[in-house]
């Protein structure tokens, strides 16, 4: 299952 | 972490802090667009539910707390405590127009077709236009309290400074976004019209009205 980037930003 | 980052953060914290001491000072919401608030609430409550599964840093973590407090405690002042003060009448933005095609758009463009991913890409596309209540109720009413100028200033100039970090974080990280970068342009675009009033009138010591 795909998960995408993490963001880390606000 | 950069400086525009930072700055834009404390900006966006800024402009959270000034409204919410607005409302609980002067007990009222008057000029305030409960509609954008609700919208704010919204993009940090689908921006922010991976505080539950990921830790980035305290920082990250610290604010993303006191966002989603200030957004309820807001929604809360205007709706709950101060709602006798609520202009409904000229808060009439069809926000249903903002969110089908949020919500459309979110689904087809996005990173990965995950839920996470996507609430993240919704809140991305949302935060872009949720202010257009509230500066669609001030064309209406025509004029807004100085104090409402000053939120709506630094609620602008943080996703300003964001574009500046995405430049830096460009040249020096190699970290591009684009859903992130487009969403933000739009997003700055939508407030130029108002610096330009802020800039020309607030600044200069004047009341700031809109020909009606």
């Amino acid at each position: 299952w795909p998960r995408g980037p993490q963001h880390d930003e606000l | 972490m950069n400086i525009f980052r930072l700055t834009g953060d404390l900006s966006h914290l800024a402009a959270i802090i000034i409204l919410l001491l607005k409302i609980w000072k002067t007990r009222s919401c008057a000029g305030i667009s409960g509609k954008s608030q609700i919208l704010f609430a919204l993009v940090f409550t689908t921006r922010y539910l991976d505080l539950f599964s990921s830790f980035i840093s305290l920082y990250n973590t610290v604010m993303k707390v006191i966002y989603i407090m200030c957004a309820y405690a807001t929604v809360y002042l205007i709706y709950g405590k101060f709602k006798a003060t609520y202009d409904g009448n000229h808060d009439t933005f069809r926000v249903e127009f903002l969110l089908i095609p949020v919500v459309l758009l979110a689904v087809l463009i996005n990173h990965a077709f995950a839920p996470m991913e996507i609430l993240w890409t919704f809140s991305i596309y949302l935060e872009s236009v949720a202010i257009l209540p509230q500066l669609f109720m001030i064309s209406k009413t025509g004029e807004a309290e100085t104090i409402t100028t000053h939120y709506l200033f630094f609620l602008g100039l943080y996703r300003t400074l964001y574009l500046f970090n995405w430049i830096w974080r460009f040249y020096f990280e190699g970290f591009f976004d684009l859903i992130a970068v487009v969403a933000g342009l739009v997003q700055t675009i939508l407030y130029c019209d108002f610096f330009y009033l802020y800039i020309t009138k607030v600044l200069k010591g004047k009341k700031l009205s809109l020909p009606a």
